[in-house]
């Protein structure tokens, strides 16, 4: 139809009938606004709509739709392709395994690490087919940590191994092996101290227990309301032990947690798992979709 | 030649970049921003010298106003006019969210104020969370201190009460009082907060932050503030005194976090973590803060 023809003339004058520079342009500042107030590192930032355009430029525009809204609907894909396409299980060794899975718990001080532990614990014994687990307190430092690990493990009925204050962890955590596979754990979830990467010493011991029994899952355990620092802690993590997997707490606050595209896009490891409160029933899987639309507020 | 907003536009952005990389909240980087341009828009540019670093310059100035306290933020004086005058003990509340380090900051402070001969209560008033109590009775047998704590489960309120009474009973110049973290936005928790500071009318209110957290800092404290200001049912609500910007040695150069909590309270930062142990409490240099910012 005439009327027809006359609008698509005016769409191809107007340019918008292809996403261009120009028509993208307010969105494109609405995005980095928004991605940069929920805490996503400004690197991460710039790369991420430096390669969305590089692909989006050009792309016809969908009927009925405004381009700079298209813009941000590709960037929402693109997050959430990027937060993974489904939930990642933790990991599980076969029934018929010789000796326990063995899951290791690292990451800066205050992240949630110890709560994350008895956390995991609880979701691993309500499994479909629940699983014998046992916890194993490695962090030799922090004042009363170990008691903190015990009182934790008696509410949810979950033995702790310790071996006090006075054994190496790489030790604490052999032994706990050991023990687990003489009273029939299948699992053992190692509590480590918070630790930072410039910390020789202390990754030096981190390596030392991984090395002590070969972890089938090393979850980096962050703090939701990180800000730039994120994607620093996140890489120094990896590269010192070699993450598989994150576990993103305190998301029942309100801070939108770009933390964990920081983490994902950095790493390239799954979020398995986000802490939504302080008792021990509130660990909930990932949800990457969930998580790209709050990102983006 | 005078500085126009054309001048300055491209510049001013580049700085407010370079702030947010820094961790400063991004709408308080914008706001400091644009308060330096309006301050130079209009000026003449001294020959010689750049748009850039005539901006650089009066950055510099409005952060270092910004970071250095109004008054002096140093305690001792105050608690000894408290002591001698009102011959009670000097009442220190720490606040914040979890994990940030209000408990180890606590036990710092108490070594801090220790060297300089005070005698120290600790209140263990976090009665909630696993290994809370434990965890300040190693540091009391540590640094030789009394810990007044009533378990777990009890009102926090009034187990800082009874600490107070206890302090003063045993004539101590300071009761430290530990509180267990709570978010921002939890209304139970943040009116329970609210009570003990309205039932003990403590001396200082302390807010823990950590130098890690993103924009979420602007919302904690101001939060904090607002529910302390709605909670209490007094006329003249205590809101917070301090910030103690705590693991300022895990961010690298990346100390932003200093500038948003500032600006949203408008209060100083009296104590900077820079560690687990009791000698890592510092005074916050102001210089090397604007330094790490600006560079
Ligand atoms: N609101 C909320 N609080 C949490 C969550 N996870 C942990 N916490 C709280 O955060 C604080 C720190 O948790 P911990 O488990 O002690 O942290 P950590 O990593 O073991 O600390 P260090 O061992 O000192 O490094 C505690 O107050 C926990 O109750 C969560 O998902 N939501
Ligand atoms: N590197 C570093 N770690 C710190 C600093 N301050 C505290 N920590 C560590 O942070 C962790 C949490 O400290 P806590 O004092 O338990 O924190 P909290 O705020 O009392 O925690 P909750 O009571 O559970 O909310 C511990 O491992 C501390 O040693 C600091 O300035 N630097
Ligand atoms: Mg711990
Ligand atoms: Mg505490």
């Amino acid at each position: 139809s005439l009327a027809g023809q006359m609008s698509e003339t005016m769409r191809k004058l107007q340019g918008s009938d292809k996403l261009t520079e120009k028509n993208v342009e307010s969105s494109v500042k609405e995005v980095r606004r928004a991605l940069l107030d929920a805490d996503v590192n400004l690197k991460v930032v710039n790369s991420l709509i430096k390669d969305v355009k590089a692909r989006a430029l050009g792309e016809k525009v969908l009927e009925g739709v405004k381009p700079g809204q298209q813009f941000i609907k590709i960037i929402y894909d693109e997050l959430a392709r990027i937060m993974g396409s489904e939930a990642t299980p933790l990991a599980r060794k076969d029934a018929s395994a010789e000796s326990p899975t063995v899951i290791l718990l690292a990451g800066l001080q205050g992240a949630g690490k110890t709560t994350a532990a008895a956390k995991l614990a609880l979701y691993c014994k309500s499994e479909a087919k629940p699983r014998r687990v046992l916890l194993c307190a490695c962090d030799v430092y922090r004042p009363a940590a170990i008691e903190q690990l015990k009182t934790l493990g008696a509410s949810i009925d979950t033995e702790v191994f310790a071996m006090g204050t006075d054994v190496e962890p790489e030790r604490i955590a052999r032994e706990a092996i050991s023990y687990a596979k003489k009273n029939k754990f299948d699992t053992v979830i190692v509590d480590t101290a918070g630790r930072q990467v410039i910390d020789t010493k202390l990754m030096a011991e981190l390596k030392r227990v991984k090395n002590s029994v070969t972890p089938d899952e090393i979850l980096l355990v962050v703090d939701a309301m990180t800000g730039q620092e994120a994607a620093n802690l996140t890489r120094a993590f990896n590269d010192a032990v070699g993450i598989t997997g994150a576990i993103l707490t305190k998301l029942d606050g309100d801070t939108r947690g770009g933390a964990a595209l920081s983490v994902k896009q950095v790493s390239g490891r799954p979020i398995k798992f986000v802490g939504v409160g302080e008792k021990v029933e509130k660990l909930e899987p990932f949800y990457p979709e969930r998580m790209a639309s709050r990102i983006l507020g | 030649s005078s500085l126009s907003k054309e001048d300055l536009e491209p510049v001013l952005q580049q700085f407010k970049t370079t702030l947010i990389g820094k961790n400063v909240a991004q709408n308080i980087a914008e706001k400091i921003v644009q308060s330096v341009g309006a301050s130079v828009e209009g000026k003449r540019l001294e020959s010689m010298k750049s748009v850039k670093s005539a901006v650089r310059e009066a950055l510099h100035d409005a952060l270092t106003r910004l970071l250095t306290p109004k008054q002096s933020t140093e305690v001792l004086a105050d608690i000894e006019k408290v002591n001698a005058i009102e011959r009670r003990p000097f009442v220190i509340v720490v606040c914040g969210v979890n994990g940030v380090g209000k408990s180890t900051s606590l036990a710092k402070t108490c070594f801090y104020l220790q060297k300089h001969g005070k005698k120290v209560l600790i209140a263990a008033c976090d009665t909630f969370r696993a290994g809370a109590v434990e965890q300040l009775k190693t540091h009391a047998a540590c640094l030789n201190v009394e810990l007044y704590h009533q378990g777990y489960g009890k009102d926090a309120a009034t187990v800082a009460k009874e600490a107070v009474r206890r302090g003063t009973e045993i004539g101590v110049d300071v009761v430290l009082v530990d509180t267990a973290g709570r978010m921002q936005h939890n209304e139970p928790l943040m009116r329970a907060l609210a009570k003990l500071v309205s039932v003990n009318q403590p001396d200082r209110i302390f807010f823990v932050g950590e130098a890690l957290v993103g924009n979420d800092a602007v919302d904690q404290l101001s939060s904090f503030n607002k529910a302390l200001m709605d909670f209490q049912k007094v006329p003249n609500p205590r809101l917070i005194d301090g910030i103690i910007l705590t693991k300022f040695d895990t961010i690298d150069d990346k100390v932003g976090a200093a500038v948003s909590m500032v600006y949203t309270t408008g209060q100083p930062i009296v104590f900077v973590g820079v560690g687990q142990t009791y000698y890592d409490l510092r005074k916050v240099s102001t210089s090397v803060l604007v330094n790490a910012l600006l560079r």
